[in-house]
């Protein structure tokens, strides 16, 4: 069974001042980190059965707490998978995803099973390495509510992902 | 033509192809045009003067001289256009970066900087900040919010209940941003929505600072007994700023509805699919 309290006790402590501000010694740092990660824990099991209740499917939810840098094990090694978004906002939002995927074509679908347009990017990485492809869509979510959209992989001849493109500059 | 541009249904930014900096926005909405250039600068963190032996630490922001030395006076750049979105990715240096991005139907320009590890080798603290230059007549005003809620009117070199002897022309005029601040000529208004809390300041009319990361090699003593500097390489963050160019009379309506958007973003939850029927039980 999941509990929010754990968290809710790790955030109370971030109220510190040196939490917020940065300003804690080292080593106090990394016990605020220990304790919002033991929180996170048993936070992520409450909220997937929340979540499993209101969408009436037992599911093995994943939150990927990494997507600023493009990293999400679930989306980049799954030819098939839901995503669940949540908007706590009391109005409709609409709301660009982007999710880092393994390479091809993807056929996005909105929850009454219709095709959203949706673009595969090719992002630059460090010399050396392969580029990193992210599925990029626009989701509608109602107010204090979620909406759930299924990307699949499909076959395409040529699947057609977007790079970008060096501007030639004067040397300097 | 000579320029680069990216653009929507709302917003056209203009970029310099020979520095890859930004340099104007417009509203094509409502017909708005300011020349913009933003880029990433660094103070020299102090480690003490003839003055004051106050050097830049956790607590404390001293910098050394008032004038922050550009990260790079130019960015390499690529382009990416495609019907959902168009970036501007600029690369300042080994250790900062930025896209600039306009999604579909986005009224705001979104700043997504990386900045990190802050090299330390030359024995120099650094405290580095994103700047936006424009002409606005600001004569000595900026805001900044108090926790989201109320706007403060700031002005500089002055505090509105004594007479302010200013010691720190740059640490001086900084105030806490929580979730915005502005400039305006009374006519039209820059307005940048951060996503944590940052230090901010105008320390001249029509320009606009924020810091986004430091890395300090001295303790202020102030009590945290240690530099501002974490262990191995340092740590790089990455953050975004929502840029908004509004006339001054709709601007509220735009920040606080794009605020609220950001703060209380959408969360997402991934699944595999094809989980077997939930039972209360």
């Amino acid at each position: 069974s999941g509990d929010s309290a754990p968290l809710e006790e790790a955030m109370a402590v971030l109220q510190h001042h040196d939490a917020v501000s940065g300003t804690s010694r080292q080593l106090v740092a990394n016990d605020y980190a220990r304790l919002l990660a033991a929180g996170w824990r048993p936070g992520q099991v409450l909220l997937s059965n929340a979540l499993a209740r209101l969408s009436g499917s037992k599911e093995a939810f994943s939150i990927c707490p990494e997507l600023n840098i493009s990293v999400c094990p679930l989306s980049q090694t799954s030819a098939r998978f839901q995503v669940a978004i949540y908007n706590p906002l009391a109005r409709k939002v609409d709301r660009m995803v982007r999710l880092p995927v393994s390479a091809g074509a993807f056929l996005v679908k909105d929850p009454s099973g219709h095709a959203v347009p949706s673009d595969v990017l090719l992002l630059p990485q460090p010399e050396g390495q392969k580029p990193s492809p992210e599925l990029l869509f626009s989701a509608s979510v109602p107010a204090l509510g979620f909406s759930i959209y299924s990307v699949a992989r499909v076959s395409l001849q040529n699947p057609k992902a977007h790079s970008p493109e060096r501007i030639p500059q004067k040397s300097r | 033509t000579g320029v680069l541009v990216i653009q929507n249904e709302y917003i056209r930014a203009t970029f310099n192809p020979e520095t890859g900096l930004l340099m104007q926005i417009e509203d094509l909405e409502q017909k708005l045009v300011l020349p913009v250039s933003q880029a990433f600068f660094w103070y020299n963190a102090s480690t003490g003067d003839e003055r004051s032996g106050q050097p830049s630490g956790a607590y404390i922001f001293r910098p050394y001289g008032l004038k922050p030395l550009p990260v790079s006076r130019w960015a390499q750049i690529r382009v990416l256009k495609t019907p959902l979105v168009q970036e501007v990715h600029q690369n300042f240096s080994a250790w900062c970066s930025q896209v600039v991005r306009l999604y579909r139907g986005q009224r705001h320009l979104e700043l997504e900087w990386t900045v990190g590890p802050i090299p330390v080798g030359d024995k120099w603290g650094k405290e580095v900040i994103s700047r936006f230059d424009t002409p606005l007549d600001t004569k000595g005003y900026f805001y900044t919010d108090s926790n989201g809620r109320e706007i403060l009117k700031r002005r500089r070199n002055y505090r509105p209940t004594w007479k302010l002897n200013q010691t720190e022309p740059v640490a001086g005029n900084y105030y806490p941003v929580n979730t915005r601040i502005y400039i305006t000529d009374g006519k039209k208004q820059l307005t940048v929505l951060t996503d944590r809390s940052q230090g901010g300041s105008s320390l001249q009319d029509g320009s606009l600072e924020l810091m986004v990361h430091r890395r300090l090699l001295l303790d202020d003593n102030r009590g945290v007994g240690e530099p501002l500097l974490e262990e191995g390489s340092g740590s790089w963050v990455r953050g975004h700023h929502l840029v908004l160019l509004d006339a001054v009379g709709t601007a509220a309506a735009g920040h606080r509805l794009l605020a609220e958007k950001d703060v209380l973003a959408p969360q997402m939850v991934l699944a595999p699919g094809g989980g077997a029927p939930y039972q209360p039980g």
